[in-house]
């Protein structure tokens, strides 16, 4: 075997600024080069983006795909202020609708200012159900009836917003745990599907809110927003690979087609550049 | 924590002598993984353990601290120094009515400050603040911030039928001078840096608002695109300050160096909950013992 030269300092100092501007953090840019620096050696045919590309899509975890033959499929969304869950429920909904299935919105924000009106005002424009009710309700029980809802009209996805929260806020998360709660007294197994909402500009944060939030409901899908900016949403590798959590979807826009399946390949290459 | 890890780094280290270039060196690794942990852009954070070096390099070991404690002390002045040590307060000066524009990305919290500046004007400074609805584009924004601005006891500016944000704007503004308002606070749609549209959009607003202080509403939960962020908007729009939102979570809050040092602008608000009383001005000694974790 013959070892090529060793990556020069030029390069190897590229490579870390890349990595470290993506968001990749401290830790998981030191594992990387590490890395790098040893596919260089041996990989002299390959430009050294693409080794980049390919250790870095080796971290992410397989995405194996999911379905249920629940009817209805339910999906509980979470996630922190202003992540984007109400945006993203439209945009699921109007992809479901578009591959010729049933959805429902029920609202179990009843905190915040207007969240209801949101969710609404999506659902007159995209034709869509929407099960709402008053601010102050307990979220647990809208969560409740929109099930039973989706149940008695035979529709196929029923999907749950909920308010954001910060993990610091112990009595918001418990009341998480709650709503999951209920949705299995709803219906045995809901909800059939847990997506956390990350902000795609978030930092470091990323893997403490994901291990915040599966402490109180278990998460099963990461969504990752606001990719159509300059951020590359780098933070979620150390959340996936810690918590074997899959990256579903991610967002590109504030339109209600602006959700696309996560795809790791591209998701790596905007990164690298 | 760094102090901790700095003691390591030190451990052999007695209470005589300097610091020499070798123990810098060492210590300094540790800030710098430190800061990129706090989410401090990483160019930043290069900058700044330059500057730091040269401060300890050759400092005498106070007999007082252990060296790894000197060097943490060090580094949080100078944090401390470029956060601006000297907390700026709003400038509204001039003839009323005075005018404060939100900008910044979506969902980082204008509409939500807009209401807790408005409370936190009216009630330390005694102001009467109108909020205005300028976000034309998002799903109930308007009702969202009437919602807000009632629970603030504000008066609250709309216009259900109109396209523009500017002429939204301009007539908000006559309004308030018939009403007597002395604080005008322009809420604006999120928008990106790359989207020039709205960032056209956005100047338009602007320049019908001639706003006493523009302020770039930045989520402190933000990592590594803060500064191109911060950057841009200065650059395309211009702004006098920023508000730090969501800091009642755990983020590091390294954003807030990062925009600090890149555009030398003060931070003035710091957002620390949902609820009308959740905004406090900023304080960076507090701020910078965040950072450093
Ligand atoms: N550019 C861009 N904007 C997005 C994306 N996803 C959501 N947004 C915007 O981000 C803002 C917040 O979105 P919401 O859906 O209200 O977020 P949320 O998580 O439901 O917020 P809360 O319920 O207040 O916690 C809105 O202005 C959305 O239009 C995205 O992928 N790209
Ligand atoms: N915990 C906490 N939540 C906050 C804070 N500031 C804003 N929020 C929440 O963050 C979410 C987004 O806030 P908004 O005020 O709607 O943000 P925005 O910038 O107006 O969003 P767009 O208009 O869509 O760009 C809401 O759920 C707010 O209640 C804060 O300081 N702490
Ligand atoms: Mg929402
Ligand atoms: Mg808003």
């Amino acid at each position: 075997l013959v070892f090529g030269e060793g990556v020069d300092e030029n390069t190897l100092e590229l490579a870390e600024e890349i990595l470290l501007a993506s968001d990749l953090g401290w830790e998981l840019t030191e594992l990387v080069l590490e890395r790098f620096r040893k596919e260089f050696k041996l990989n002299r045919d390959s430009s050294w983006k693409v080794i980049l590309v390919d250790i870095l899509e080796e971290l992410l975890p397989e995405n194996k795909s999911w379905s249920s033959d629940a009817k209805p499929a339910v999906t509980m969304v979470v996630g922190v202020n202003g992540a984007g869950k109400t945006t993203t429920i439209a945009r699921l909904s109007q992809a479901i609708t578009r591959d010729g299935h049933s959805v429902l919105m029920g609202c179990a924000d009843t905190y915040r200012a207007a969240a209801s009106e949101q969710l609404a005002l999506w659902g007159e424009r995209l034709g869509i159900p929407v099960h709402t009710s008053i601010e102050g309700t307990d979220p647990g029980s809208v969560t409740f009836d929109a099930i039973k809802k989706a149940q008695t009209l035979k529709l196929d996805h029923v999907i749950i917003d909920t308010a954001g929260r910060l993990p610091t806020q112990k009595g918001l998360m418990d009341e998480l745990s709650k709503v999951y709660r209920v949705a299995g007294k709803a219906m045995e197994g809901a909800p059939h599907r847990v997506l956390l909402v990350l902000d795609g500009t978030v930092g470091q944060n990323a893997l403490p809110q994901a291990q915040q939030f599966m402490k109180f409901i278990p998460v099963t899908d990461i969504v990752v927003t606001k990719l159509d900016g300059t951020a590359k949403g780098g933070s979620v590798f150390a959340m996936a690979r810690e918590l074997n959590l899959p990256i579903r979807y991610i967002g590109v826009g504030e339109g209600a087609d602006d959700l696309v399946v996560f795809d790791g390949r591209t998701f790596v290459e905007a990164i690298v550049g | 924590k760094l102090a901790d890890r700095l003691g390591q780094t030190f451990k052999n280290l007695s209470g005589k002598g300097v610091l020499s270039e070798s123990n810098i060196s060492d210590a300094m690794r540790e800030i710098r993984r430190a800061l990129l942990e706090a989410d401090v852009n990483f160019k930043v954070a290069k900058k700044f353990v330059a500057e730091v070096t040269e401060k300890a390099t050759g400092e005498r070991v106070l007999k007082s601290l252990s060296p790894g404690q000197q060097v943490v002390k060090i580094v949080n002045e100078q944090i401390v120094e470029l956060l601006g040590s000297n907390a700026e307060k709003l400038e509204l000066t001039g003839k009323p009515p005075h005018v404060i524009l939100l900008l910044g990305l979506q969902g980082s919290g204008k509409t939500t400050t807009a209401a807790r500046l408005a409370y936190l004007l009216q009630k330390k400074q005694n102001r009467r603040c109108m909020v205005v609805a300028a976000d034309l584009q998002r799903p109930a924004a308007i009702d969202q911030l009437e919602v807000m601005a009632k629970k603030a006891g504000a008066s609250f500016y709309c216009d259900r039928n109109e396209k523009d944000p500017a002429e939204v704007t301009r007539a908000a503004i006559h309004k308030a001078g018939l009403a007597y308002n002395d604080v005008v606070i322009v809420d604006t749609a999120g928008r990106l840096h790359v989207d020039s549209d709205l960032m056209e959009e956005l100047e338009r607003v602007k320049a019908v608002a001639k706003p006493d202080e523009s302020l770039l509403v930045l989520d402190g939960l933000s990592g590594q695109d803060a500064v191109n962020v911060a950057l841009e908007f200065n650059e395309q729009i211009g702004f006098s300050g920023a508000v730090l939102t969501k800091m009642d979570g755990d983020s590091r809050g390294g954003a807030a160096l990062s925009f600090r040092a890149v555009t030398g602008k003060p931070i003035k608000f710091v957002g620390i909950g949902e609820s009308v009383t959740g905004l406090e001005e900023f304080d960076p000694s507090r701020m910078a013992g965040r950072i450093l974790g």
